[in-house]
Order: structure tokens, then sequence, then C-alpha cells
């Protein structure tokens, strides 16, 4: 075959090239990093602080943020159901139609759920735990999947969850 | 959830969510 | 002749796989999708993508709950080039955030991308037809959450991807025997060239003004020596040398990392079958014609393979 990589088109060959030829008057341009940091992924967030200091922390941000929570029960204070009025939804309704109907006069759901949820991990070092738990209708009406084959049962969005996410993290940054 | 430390001031979160019978990390870049 | 029949017999098998299969069969069992939030600065945007090694990623606007497009290699070709005819402005770019992009685009008199998408589930066939017609080179797979109707990015099909996906899937690309050289599909008259002391702004103006993603670089024999390509200017911006536009394209060059493949070349008595088998093994942006010199002769960019196998010469 006739395919070939054109050798003075690398990059070392091509530096050289330049420096050799007298080409370069410009001479403190480095290369790109090629070696890229690969990122460290985390379940939730760390914290070392006191269990109920992050409790409080997290229902301040949450107040902060408008969101609005289930009272804990008492066997249970280390997890919070909340429930967030997500306003995307409303610029969607509002796109498509008045009363938060798109055109197939479907209901687009308003109020995204999600767990929090406080993990020791071992001592002084806890994680905090956020899970999606779908969708509401501030109308109360139930959010009826419509009727899709099984097959399409998994077309789901996480970028709201991921949004709220970022910008309850944000608020807790702030405030720490 | 999953993140990673905060760089530059940006945040980045992400999830694995099941598509159809495939599994996609949605990662998601925000400003801190 | 029995090559010319084989040929045509081998490219209405592959559209027939194109026609059979859908965008979602071409997806990875597993897979990463980054995605940028529309409020993040065109920097922070950039260090994304560097450190990540990707070119291109689709953008989220979190107050519409929308995706709001793609960021690829044009924008920052034309944020270059508002910084070149707004010299004043050049600490702008400092703030500039992706849901301003659109802006820049319209100042400096750009044409729009469009953001075409299409459904997982839609054919192959029709994903590169879309693709063909895209200024972006690629094309998003969007589709709806059941249970809020909101749009998903699921994720983004490249030319690339398309012809890969046709390399290792369809064995009859081995009876692709035809020479490139008579299928009519090499550029070669429009091709524009530069030299290295090219300053790398003219350069740029080239990769926006003519649509194309790379420029080839002749020595004052008309020999290939190197290749500006779009994907550069990430680099350029990168290191916020973009307002040295002195800079000669050679010196622009330099800021290439260690990983860069190389430049492909090919001659005009090579087959499709052993182009489509480079883009199985390594990731090609495009293939350069050369003659027994190494002088250029013309460019065959991936676009055209893709409408060749589509439509033919």
């Amino acid at each position: 075959s006739g395919v070939a990589i054109l050798p003075t088109s690398l990059p070392q060959l091509h530096r050289a090239n330049m420096l050799s030829s007298g080409l370069l008057q410009n001479s403190n341009i480095h290369p790109l990093v090629s070696k890229k940091s690969k990122t460290k992924w985390h379940f939730g967030i760390r914290s070392r602080s006191y269990p109920l200091d992050v409790m409080g922390e997290i229902y301040i941000a949450l107040k902060n943020l408008g969101a609005e929570w289930a009272k804990p029960s008492e066997e249970d204070l280390w997890t919070i159901r909340v429930r967030w009025k997500y306003s995307g939804s409303n610029q969607i309704a509002n796109n498509e139609a008045n009363n938060s109907q798109n055109q197939n006069n479907e209901k687009i759901p308003d109020l995204l759920k999600i767990v929090i949820q406080l993990f020791q991990i071992e001592t002084n070092n806890y994680l905090v735990d956020f899970k999606f738990d779908g969708w509401e209708d501030s109308s109360g009406a139930p959010v009826t999947p419509s009727d899709i084959t099984s097959d399409e049962i998994s077309a789901f969005s996480a970028y709201p969850f991921l949004h709220l996410t970022t910008r309850l993290i944000m608020e807790l940054a702030v405030n720490s | 959830l999953a993140t990673s430390s905060i760089k530059h001031n940006t945040l980045c979160v992400a999830s694995i969510v099941r598509y159809k019978r495939k599994y996609v990390t949605q990662i998601l870049y925000a400003p801190l | 002749s029995s090559v010319d029949v084989e040929q045509e017999l081998a490219l209405n098998a592959i559209r027939q796989v194109l026609k059979s299969k859908t965008s979602y069969d071409v997806l990875p069992v597993s897979f990463r999708l980054i995605v940028l939030d529309t409020s993040l600065l065109v920097k922070k945007a950039l260090n994304v993508l560097l450190q990540n090694s990707i070119v291109s990623a689709p953008l989220w606007d979190a107050t519409t709950s929308r995706f709001a497009g793609l960021l690829t290699s044009d924008d920052f070709i034309n944020v270059i080039q508002y910084c070149f005819s707004n010299p004043d402005k050049f600490d702008l770019v400092e703030k500039l955030q992706l849901n301003r992009l659109r802006d820049i685009e319209r100042a400096i008199g750009a044409k729009p991308l469009e953001t075409t998408s299409i459904h997982p589930s839609s054919s192959l066939y029709e994903a590169c037809t879309v693709m063909l017609r895209s200024k972006s080179r690629r094309v998003p797979l969007i589709d709806k959450d059941e249970e809020t109707h909101r749009e998903i990015v699921v994720s983004v099909l490249t030319q690339y991807r398309l012809l890969k996906f046709i390399a290792l899937n369809c064995r009859e690309t081995h009876f692709l025997k035809k020479p490139i050289s008579e299928l009519n599909i090499i550029s070669n008259s429009t091709v524009r060239s530069c030299s290295m002391t090219t300053p790398v702004i003219d350069v740029i103006q080239l990769l926006s003004e003519g649509n194309i993603s790379s420029v080839p670089i002749v020595n004052e024999n008309g020999v290939l020596v190197n290749v500006y390509e779009a994907v550069d200017v990430l680099g350029l911006i990168k290191g916020g040398i973009y307002n040295d536009l002195s800079l000669s394209v050679g010196e622009a060059l330099m800021r290439r990392s260690d990983d860069f493949e190389g430049v492909y070349t090919c001659t005009e008595n090579e087959k499709l079958s052993t182009l489509l088998d480079t883009i199985r093994k390594s990731s090609v942006h495009r293939f350069f014609v050369v003659n027994e010199s190494g002088q250029l002769v013309g460019v065959l960019s991936l676009g055209d393979l893709l409408r060749y196998i589509l439509v033919g010469s």
C-alpha cells in the first residue's frame, strides 16, 4: 500500500526542522502537554466534618437554593428526601406551550426528586451520596411514562439531576 | 453521582445511565 | 471489468448495511459523553477539551434544560478572527462564556453552525446524509426522556466513527479495488496550500473562508511538508499566543503535542480497500494525495470518502 505518514509532519521532526532552518523567530513556543492527568472520580462528596454539621450545612444549602425536603424520620436522620422545582421545565413549558404541556399534550413534570444520604467510610471520614429519585408534577398529577415499548424504557436524561447537584455542591463550597 | 475534584474553578459531575441496552457515562462540566 | 463490477456490488452491499443499521448500533456498549454547561467560560471549556483529548463537545443550556448545539474548532477560529479584527477587545476573550459564541459568530459574519440532529434509532444512511450536509462534519444523536420529554444528548456521530464502523463491519470493503484516481473524488484543482513562513492568521482565514478543516504546507518545489489543521487552533488559544499574529504557521505548529500521529499520505493508485483498512487501524483525519516526488496532488477528506460510498463518483 502507498499509504504513509509524512515524516516531516511528526512534531519532534517538525521542531528539529524549524530550529535547523532558522525560520524560528519566536523561540518560547512549547508543545502542548500530551500526558493528560486522568480524571479521578469519587462517589458523591467527601467530608471530615462532624456528621451533624455536615447535615446542617446541607439543609442550609438546600434552603438557600429553594428546595424542599420531607421531615426526616427519627430512625433515619442521615437521609434527606429532597424535592426541587426545576426551573428548566418552566422554560420548556414556555417554549412549547403555556400550561407546561408540549405539542403532544404531554405533561412535563417539574419537581425533581433527589435522595441525599450520609455514609461513614471510616472514623472521621464521611461521604455524602446523591441519588436521582424520579420526578413529580407540582400539580400533583402522577407522572406516567407515555406508552412506549419496553425497549425504550430507559431513555433517561441525567442532565437536570447533574445540573442541580452542581448547584448544591457550589452552594456547599461557597458556604464552607 | 460521581464527582471529580474542582480544577480551574470548574465542577465536573457524572452519572452512569442505561440508554436502551447500552451504558452512557454522562459527564457535565459547569462553572463553580 | 471485473474490478468495476466488484466495486459496484461492494458499494451496494455497504449501502444496504447503512440502511439496515441504526446510529444506536454504532454506539459502543459502554461509553462516556462529555457535555459543557453553556455558562462555562470558553477558556475553561478549552481546558476540558484538551484535558480529555477531544476536539468537540455538546453544549447544555441549564436555563432551558435543552441541548444548545456543539462546541467545535470552528468556534475557536471565530474567536481568533474576532480578536484579530478587534485588537482592543482582546481581554473580552478572557471572560467570554460559551453562550456568547453565537454573538461572536454574528460579529465576524461567520456562517452559523447548524445543529441538525437525528434520533439514535434513525438509519446510518440517514446519519451519513445529514452529516455530509453539516458544516461541523458531525451529527448529535438526540432522544427524549420518556418521563420529562426533555432532550437527551445520547452521543455525537462523526465521519471518522462512521467510516471506522464500515471498515470494521463490512467485509465488502475488500472488493473496493479501483484506484482512487479513477473515482473522481480527489479534490485537486481547489486545494489551497501555504508555505512554512505564511502568517498563521492568513492560514486561519483560509480555513474559515474555504470552510475547510486543513491547509497543506508545501515547500518551494511543491513538496508536501506538513499540514495546519483546524484543531491546531485549540493549542494556539491555550497558549494565549493568538494575539501574536505575526506568528508563522511553522511556529504555530510547534504547539502540537507529541502524541500527534502525523499526516497520512497516499498516491493516486491507492485503493479504497487500503484507505478503509488504514481508518480501521489508525485515527486518520484525511489523506493527502502525493506523487512519486512527494509533491502535493490533492486531498481526500473523510467526507469525500463517505460521499463516494453513499452516492458514488
